[in-house]
């Protein structure tokens, strides 16, 4: 589908993508830590997109079998939600996983 | 008003009481937290009660200055939300003010 496509071009062309929803503190955690490692991710937030968000949330769904927010990116890759990508952080595999790919 | 009316019974007639939103993470953590003490509070999904949740939400801001969830109530006294919560037990002070209550 067009939508599809859309995400699929998003996550190639974006080091790192965040979906998230503004007043959810998961999705506030998780750009808020890649501020703190000093990284700027593509922000698109599902609440403001009028009925595009739920659109684009079956459209993720679909393509990562993951329908909650936040759903992270790195270089193309689906990394998961908040708590997959603190793990990663806290096994020290994130900051290895940008510096691998050049982002940040 | 009436509905405040109500949240003042509800929350003096229930010795712990969260107002939460069933697909809200933090939420999930609060009530989860309760289950690992072995507290059974009453909990109010504001997202299940059709044009009551966001009414609800707005009293519970006049009556708390709080407006987000989770937002929890032990002993009918206004504690906070997720993370005050997890802060009074990670402090042992959770525990305590229960058990001082004679809750669980
Ligand atoms: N363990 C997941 C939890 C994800 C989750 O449950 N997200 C909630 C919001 S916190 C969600 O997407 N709920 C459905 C919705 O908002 O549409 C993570 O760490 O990201
Ligand atoms: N620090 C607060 C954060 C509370 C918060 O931001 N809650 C969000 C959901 S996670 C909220 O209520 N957003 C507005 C809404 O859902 O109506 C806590 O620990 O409870
Ligand atoms: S909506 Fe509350 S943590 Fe996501």
């Amino acid at each position: 589908s067009r939508l599809e496509e859309s995400v699929k071009k998003t996550i190639s062309e974006n080091p790192v993508v965040i979906y998230s929803k503004t007043w959810c503190s998961y999705s506030m955690e998780v750009k808020s830590l890649f501020k703190r490692i000093g990284v700027e991710p593509l922000v698109i937030e599902l609440d403001q997109l009028g009925p595009h968000g739920p659109q684009l949330q079956k459209v993720l769904e679909r393509l990562t079998g993951q329908y909650t927010v936040p759903n992270v990116f790195i270089g193309g890759k689906h990394i998961g939600g908040c708590t997959d990508t603190v793990k990663l952080h806290h096994k020290g595999e994130l900051t290895t996983l940008l510096s691998d790919l050049n982002i940040g």
